[in-house]
């Protein structure tokens, strides 16, 4: 990726990270639609032997070879029965029968995670720069488990048995579905079986935000990872014939429109079909909208295939809307016909324009690429949001990191907006999601991995958490771009994260597996539940009584019971110091009056290594019978270090 | 609809696989045969689970979760990329 390294601080730190040395011991494994090995991300100059730790293989079958792998790209994998069980046998003049990526998804993923230093790359000219993975000198493991027809569990699991197997540290997972028990979710029970093992896994929270409950990948022993967007932007602006001038993002790069303002048209007016407005397939009447600028709505099919349509009816450009669904985030796209994407208030204005106007006109003007732009990051709108669906008391997601208009590797098969009628080839494309912001942190996990080998996987997800960031360098909180407003722990979870920061994180709250098997005790799994997630006989003592507010998590969900009068919620934590000795001091906070907050005790002292644990005591005055929720945060300091912790409260 | 085959995943407790068994993927291979005689494991897990997938009918799956030692019989998911 390009300006994301340093967006994280990675450039002015890169002596604080062992990379060069231990980076390249740590394996990533992928679980992705494959990969393009000849994307310059995956060039291995420099790179020492593969580790002696490694057990995996590079896969042959379509268009792909043994030596299509390198020290780089050390493992290539695809699993397929399920898919063909589901589908029929794999056209391979379709897709490849191998870990070759016909998608682009999934390389990617694996440059944003782990990809060599490549200088001069840009997607037509936009944010160039020099792009790397996270953990540029980290091994790449792709296991190809997404075709054409989609991801199918029985594929996944195999994939992950596979991973486990191989030797990967970290596994990094950009996909998922809807909320369900842990028990039934193939993911979560690959997941815990990687991390009995000591991979972190790393997955995308997906991209069903703003709404609440619409989260995915929400077992506790996932990482779960939310998309924020960069200080980079990719302006467009739209003149109108009446002299206003509205910002949009666009990615286009191609033949320029005419100098002259040309005919502006609203989509819903041309088109005889329901939701014409949103300009899908087929619905656009040629004769209305030849040589001219289109206006669509956002919504239902892909915006760059809204784009298409346009084109195809003889449109010569775009105007993309925004909906309330979206309100003001923008999403660059390379668009195949000049087009730009501007918020819901600039749509409703040129909508108002448009309507008001017997002979309105546009001019659409693009200004490449700017850095700088703040405030920055913003939660991205897309990003799914909490609360947790399945365990209310288990925060999520974890963090946020760059999700927005990411610049990385691409594959040849495809062109940058992956339509079959887009014959470009790009080396690199810019594209958004929570699958973009999940091999961010894979990549940084592995990076601190590296700096930190024994540290297990809650450890390093601690110290992530613990050290993200909830407010600009101004003091403003992180604001959430699908209200303008400040974003909340559901939003941003423990907020961005800041990796530097993470590396010495002071205390951390670990995990072991006993603690998530306690933890299938306390949310009343039965035996045969929670054999199938941790593959073992395990009887909960019926004598000890396991609380969910005590798993070890470095943060808080608060819940209390609702109609009720004053009542009490309590927290165990324990801290491990995994720096020099000190003494921490607590301060919580909380935006709701109502909430007391009590921590015992208020002060630890720490030896080296050394374990301390405390009580969090949550007292609501508050009665209330309807569902509410509110926020605070809990954070331990030695004056070096800040440990932080959000809370969420809920009735 | 019920003579339909889709993909299952089976969870299986190892640690109960009767001692006439050497290795536990013969278990598997005999649970599979006890309630279809033409499916076939599409893949056998290790690591991520103790278990197997298959396409089966509604009614075998139903017929294969009350075999002794199978947890759970869930029906395949379908994931998308985000």
């Amino acid at each position: 990726t390009t300006r994301t390294p340093e967006f994280l601080g990675l450039d002015k730190n890169a002596d604080m990270f062992p990379e060069s040395t231990s980076g390249g011991e740590v394996i990533i494994g992928l679980l992705d639609t494959g990969v393009w090995p000849e994307s310059k991300s995956f060039d291995d100059t420099g790179l020492g032997p593969i580790p002696s730790s490694w057990k995996g293989q590079c896969e042959t079958g379509t268009n792909f070879t043994t030596s299509n792998c390198n020290k780089k790209l050390i493992g290539a994998r695809y699993f397929a029965n399920g898919y063909q069980a589901a589908t029929g046998p794999i056209d391979e003049s379709k897709e490849s029968k191998s870990p070759r990526d016909d998608d682009g998804h999934g390389t990617h993923t694996a440059s944003t995670a782990a990809g060599s230093v490549v200088a001069g790359a840009s997607l037509f000219g936009y944010a160039s720069g020099t792009a790397r993975g996270m953990a540029n000198h980290a091994r790449i493991a792709a296991y190809k488990v997404c075709w054409l027809g989609g991801c199918f569990s029985s594929d996944i699991l195999a994939a992950i048995d596979k991973a486990i197997e191989d030797n990967v540290n970290v596994l990094s997972l950009s996909l998922g579905g809807g909320m369900s028990d842990y028990y039934r979710d193939s993911i979560a029970i690959g997941a815990f079986a990687a991390m009995e093992k000591g991979i972190l896994v790393s997955c995308s929270a997906g991209n069903a935000g703003p709404s609440s409950f619409s989260l995915s990948n929400i077992a506790p022993w996932i990482t779960t990872v939310g998309a924020g967007t960069l200080d980079r932007d990719f302006p467009a602006y739209v003149s109108l014939g009446n002299g206003k001038n509205y910002s949009g993002v666009s990615l286009y790069k191609g033949n320029a429109l005419p100098d002259s303002p040309l005919p502006l048209i609203y989509a819903g007016n041309a088109s005889n079909a329901t939701g014409g407005s949103l300009c899908t397939a087929g619905t656009l009447t040629p004769e209305k909208v030849a040589g001219k600028i289109v206006l669509c709505d956002r919504g239902v099919n892909a915006r760059v295939q809204k784009g298409a349509v346009v084109k195809a009816a003889g449109g010569l450009g775009m105007v993309l809307a925004n909906t309330a669904a979206n309100g003001e985030e923008l999403v660059a796209d390379a668009h195949l016909l000049p087009a730009t994407a501007v918020g819901e208030k600039a749509g409703d204005a040129i909508k108002s324009y448009l309507f008001s106007d017997s002979q309105p006109t546009v001019k659409i003007l693009f200004e490449g690429t700017k850095v700088g732009i703040q405030p920055s990051p913003v939660v991205a709108a897309f990003s799914s949001r909490g609360p947790n669906g399945i365990t209310p008391q288990i925060l999520k997601p974890d963090l946020i990191a760059p999700g927005v208009n990411i610049l990385a590797g691409w594959s040849k098969a495809v062109g940058p907006t992956g339509l079959t009628v887009d014959n470009r080839r790009v080396d690199f494309n810019i594209i958004s999601g929570t699958s973009m912001s999940c091999p961010h942190v894979s990549g940084l996990a592995a990076l601190i991995k590296a700096a930190h080998p024994n540290w297990s996987p809650a450890v390093i997800r601690s110290a992530l958490m613990t050290t993200a960031y909830t407010a600009y360098k101004n003091g403003d909180k992180l604001q959430d771009s699908a209200t303008g407003k400040p974003s909340t722990p559901f939003d941003h979870g423990a907020g961005h994260v800041d990796p530097v920061s993470a590396l010495n994180p002071g205390l951390v709250y670990d995990l072991a597996v006993d603690d998530y098997l306690g933890f299938l005790c306390a949310i009343n799994y039965t035996d045969a539940e929670i054999n199938s997630v941790a593959r073992r006989k395990y009887q909960c003592d019926a004598s000890k009584q396991y609380s969910v507010n005590d798993l070890n998590y470095p943060s808080f969900a608060v819940v209390f019971q609702s109609g009720g009068g004053s009542t009490v919620v309590k927290h165990k934590r324990t801290l491990t110091n995994v720096g020099a000795a000190g003494t921490y001091s607590v301060s919580a906070t909380s935006d709701n009056p109502s909430i007391q907050i009590s921590v015992e005790p208020k002060v630890l002292s720490f030896k080296e290594n050394e374990n301390k644990s405390y009580t969090v005591t949550f007292t609501t005055s508050a009665s209330t019978s309807q569902s509410q929720n509110g926020f605070g945060s809990l954070a331990w300091s030695d004056g070096k270090h800040v440990v932080g912790s959000p809370i969420s409260f809920s009735w | 609809e019920e003579d339909q085959k889709s993909t299952y995943i089976v969870h299986v407790a190892k640690s109960e696989m009767p001692e006439t068994f050497s290795h536990h993927s013969a278990w598997y291979e005999s649970s599979l045969k006890s309630v279809s005689d033409s499916a076939e494991m599409l893949y056998l897990y290790d690591n991520a689970i103790h278990g197997f997938s298959t396409r089966l009918t509604a009614e075998e799956a139903r017929t294969l979760e009350t075999q002794s030692g199978i947890l759970a019989v869930f029906p395949e998911t379908r994931f998308e990329l985000h």
